[in-house]
């Protein structure tokens, strides 16, 4: 299907300046303060932005109760992970707890978030 | 994704780049898009990172992602990064740190580093080439001259292939999805193809945030795990970012 349309399509043109159905606004901007201690770097983003970091980490928790059947796993990342990664590397560390005390979420969820790339690269 | 460093005519080099995420993360079925990926759209953010009140690096991310996928530094370097996928896997890797063989650096981590603390293009080409990763991946570096721009593919352990710019060849431009650039893309996720096409009609003397953003707007290059377009150029120091979505019918992929 990826080379018929209208899943493909012919090379655009007048796209930009960008509208239209395939723009969904500007991303907004944030100084992070890298004198700050990391734990208060990211305070203000996450303030801002707790409730859809919320929504996406429990969307996340949900995908792995519907695959692996119960809530185990999720307890595992809750209380585990954070001693089983142990000292991740400064400053990034910090700013994990800095962003799990301000989201109200637990490190380990966090940190999970933070290692999804390396978890999905199979 | 889909990320390309173009040098135009003038020497000015042109980095953007799709971010693709979410894949077999939950599809809607209702709303015809990957669950994770509308989720993570909110979550978009350009950050200036600042010391002493002057800007570090300027980098498009997700909120409560400590690493970096997209970034730039002014007057010296861009730098995105795609996943590559490997049996030889991160969750290798993560298992390795588990046990506590850590000699490893985290992608995302390393990135902002690179980002954080190189100086010129070739330190950062040296960094992200030898250090040993946790995970696969290529690394889409630009610089500050001509000539400057590189994909470098990478498994865990070592530097598998730098592709460079060759302006005297022909090769104005590097591109790269998530396949090795010398062999051909899975069939049925071939970005590649049509980025390549839609770069080659343009040519290189039309090359332009217009032209790049175009070509990052047809599908399937824009496809329903797009969350974000950012588009960067050190030599103007421009750097802009913007939400994407594709809507039905688009590819999944």
């Amino acid at each position: 299907a990826q080379d018929v349309p209208p899943y493909t399509e012919d090379c655009r043109s007048g796209t930009y300046p960008p509208s239209g159905p395939t723009y969904q606004g500007n991303i907004p901007w944030y100084t992070v303060n890298l004198d700050q201690a990391p734990r208060e770097r990211w305070q203000k983003i996450i303030a801002d932005k707790k409730q859809p970091l919320t929504a996406m980490i429990q969307q996340i928790k949900d995908l792995v109760k519907f695959f692996f059947h119960g809530e185990k796993l999720i307890d595992l990342v809750d209380t585990k992970l954070p001693a089983l990664l142990g000292n991740l590397p400064p400053p990034f560390d910090e700013e994990m707890k800095g962003i799990a005390e301000a989201s109200g979420l637990p490190l380990g969820e966090v940190m999970l978030f933070n290692i999804f790339y390396e978890v999905f690269t199979v | 994704c889909t990320s390309v460093v173009a040098e135009d005519t003038s020497g000015k080099l042109i980095h953007a780049r799709n971010m693709d995420f979410g894949l077999f993360l939950g599809w809607d079925v209702k709303n015809n898009s990957w669950m994770v990926t509308e989720l993570l759209r909110p979550l978009a953010v350009n950050v200036n990172f600042q010391r002493n009140n002057k800007t570090v690096f300027l980098s498009t991310s997700f909120a409560g992602y400590v690493g970096m996928l997209t970034g730039l530094k002014p007057g010296v370097l861009t730098l995105t990064m795609n996943e590559r996928f490997s049996l030889d896997g991160g969750y290798i890797g993560v298992l390795e740190w588990i046990l506590g063989i850590r000699q490893g650096a985290w992608m995302s981590f390393l990135t902002r580093s690179v980002l954080e603390n190189a100086t010129s293009y070739d330190e950062a080409k040296t960094l992200l080439s030898k250090t040993v990763l946790l995970a696969p991946a290529y690394f889409i570096l630009g610089g500050n001259k001509s000539g400057e721009a590189c994909v470098i593919t990478r498994s865990r352990q070592s530097c598998l292939d730098i592709w460079e710019l060759d302006i005297q060849k022909g090769q104005w431009y590097v591109l790269e999805t998530n396949y090795d650039h010398w062999k051909p893309p899975l069939p049925i996720d071939n970005r590649r193809a049509p980025a390549m096409k839609c770069l080659n009609r343009t040519t290189q003397k039309n090359i332009s945030f217009a032209t790049i953003y175009d070509m990052l707007s047809t599908k399937p290059v824009l496809n329903k795990l797009t969350t974000y377009t950012t588009l960067m150029s050190v030599s103007e120091s421009k750097f802009e970012a913007y939400l994407r979505d594709c809507p039905h019918p688009c590819m999944p992929w």
